[in-house]
């Protein structure tokens, strides 16, 4: 069974979608079979795969709401192992209309019930906020991965998101934990990001990732090619890092 | 009576809290009386001023959804003709409450009536959603200040954020218009930005600012100190590049 993992953060920009897009990517690379989910209705990890998400017919909306499987819904990559759930223009008024529907929180969980043995790993790139949409992918996961900007109001928010987590834990998803928390946007050069990282491993200690994803401009140019980083430039100390991201999630699981 | 602007932008991390407040303060030190609303729930813009959001009893969401009036919720700042209607930890779940309730979009533009005119200027901090908060921000506006970062997922919502606007202002608020574009963490040596800017004021024309606010670490560490960027570093880039946003901002007001 395919393990799920949800990106979550309810900070917005602290690099949610980079982290899916390209921790999916290099997993896949690694001949891991992938899905990434994207729930988020700005539908930036679709269009990261180079995915016009706006002229789609059917998408992660369809499977949550109407009767679609996501199989129907699922698109294939560039990359051979890795396929999109992608998020539509529909997908926009979903956290309201769920609201009023049957087991709102646990549309995704069923969804993902019917693909989960064609997958080694599902990706959720979920919204910021923590709505219905990040609710539903924090009931459909194995797990929690935490980008974390090395920024003030990012910190903020993490003692917030951790009783979420909690609360999912208790209520709709027993068997949720972290699976870490990973630095994002990373620049040694900076004090504040020394602080905010000390404060953040204080706190979450040996749930925070060694590797750290450096501030790398080819990681922000790569979207407008329509590619994940590894594909865009794989020499790029972006693409390298979260390629070293995924070896290390693999690592930590295979000694937890 | 006080002219009101939403800043919005349902990307995440673009830099609305970060206009608001520092956009907030330039107006209060040049003697216009400012009123900071924060409706989103992570209280970046309460926490940006030095409020510890989450001992707060009451905020914004007593004057959304229960029967307080901003006046009895709003709080002093550090700058004598600034004061804050501050986010609460109540706000969380404020999205989904207003749903079900009478006038759901436009409590904020009802609430805002009793204390407008005791204001110049009430600039509104939205979630980074287009969820019930943000159209009750922009249902409240006169205008609305779109701050953009200049990367690509950034530039790939503005049409969804245009058409929210005009949604808004056929259906709620027919007087809303937009304020105007703001470049943020603008670096000029990076190409991506060059490409993105030129694609924007295509699209924008003369609705965006000649102000560019430029990528400034001194920005990003005055939240640590609790305070707007013009009491912790007078002279930084951060803090002189929004005092020329908002000598901007009114002269363009001035000549409309
Ligand atoms: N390590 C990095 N180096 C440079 N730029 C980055 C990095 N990670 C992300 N970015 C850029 O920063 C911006 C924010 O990242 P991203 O969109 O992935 O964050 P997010 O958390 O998904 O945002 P949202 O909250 O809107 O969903 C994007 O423009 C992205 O290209
Ligand atoms: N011009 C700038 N230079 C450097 N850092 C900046 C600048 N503007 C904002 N920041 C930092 O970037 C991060 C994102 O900015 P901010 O939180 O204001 O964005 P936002 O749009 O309000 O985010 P959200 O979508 O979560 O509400 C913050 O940590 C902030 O301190
Ligand atoms: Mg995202
Ligand atoms: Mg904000």
């Amino acid at each position: 069974m395919g393990r799920v993992i949800a990106i979550a953060n309810q900070k917005g920009g602290v690099g949610k979608t980079t982290t899916a897009v390209n921790l999916g990517a290099s997993l896949a690379a690694d001949n891991r079979r992938v899905l990434v989910v994207d729930v988020d209705p700005q539908g930036n990890a679709t269009s990261g795969f180079g995915i016009a998400h706006r002229q789609l017919d059917k998408g992660t909306y369809q499977a949550l709401i109407d009767q679609a499987t996501l199989a129907d819904v699922t698109v294939d990559s560039a990359l051979p192992h890795l396929k999109i759930a992608p998020a539509n223009s529909d997908l926009a008024g979903a956290s309201l209309e769920l609201a009023s529907m049957e087991n709102a929180h646990t549309r995704l969980r069923n969804a993902l019930d019917g693909v989960q043995a064609d997958y080694d790993d599902i990706i959720i790139d979920c919204p910021p906020s923590l709505d219905l949409l990040t609710i539903n992918g924090l009931s459909a996961a194995d797990s929690v991965l935490v980008p974390v900007q090395c920024e003030y109001y990012a910190m903020e928010g993490l003692s917030k998101l951790a009783e979420t987590i909690e609360m999912v834990k208790e209520s709709l998803n027993e068997s949720l934990r972290i699976e870490g928390i990973v630095f994002t946007m990373y620049d040694p050069r900076n004090n504040l990001a020394h602080q905010v990282i000390n404060e953040v491993q204080g706190f979450f200690q040996d749930q925070v990732f060694e590797t750290r994803i450096p501030r790398n401009i080819r990681l922000s140019e790569a979207p407008s090619h329509g590619k994940p980083c590894l594909l865009y430039d794989l020499p790029s100390r972006g693409a390298q890092a979260y390629i070293q991201l995924a070896r290390e999630l693999l690592v930590r699981r295979e000694s937890a």
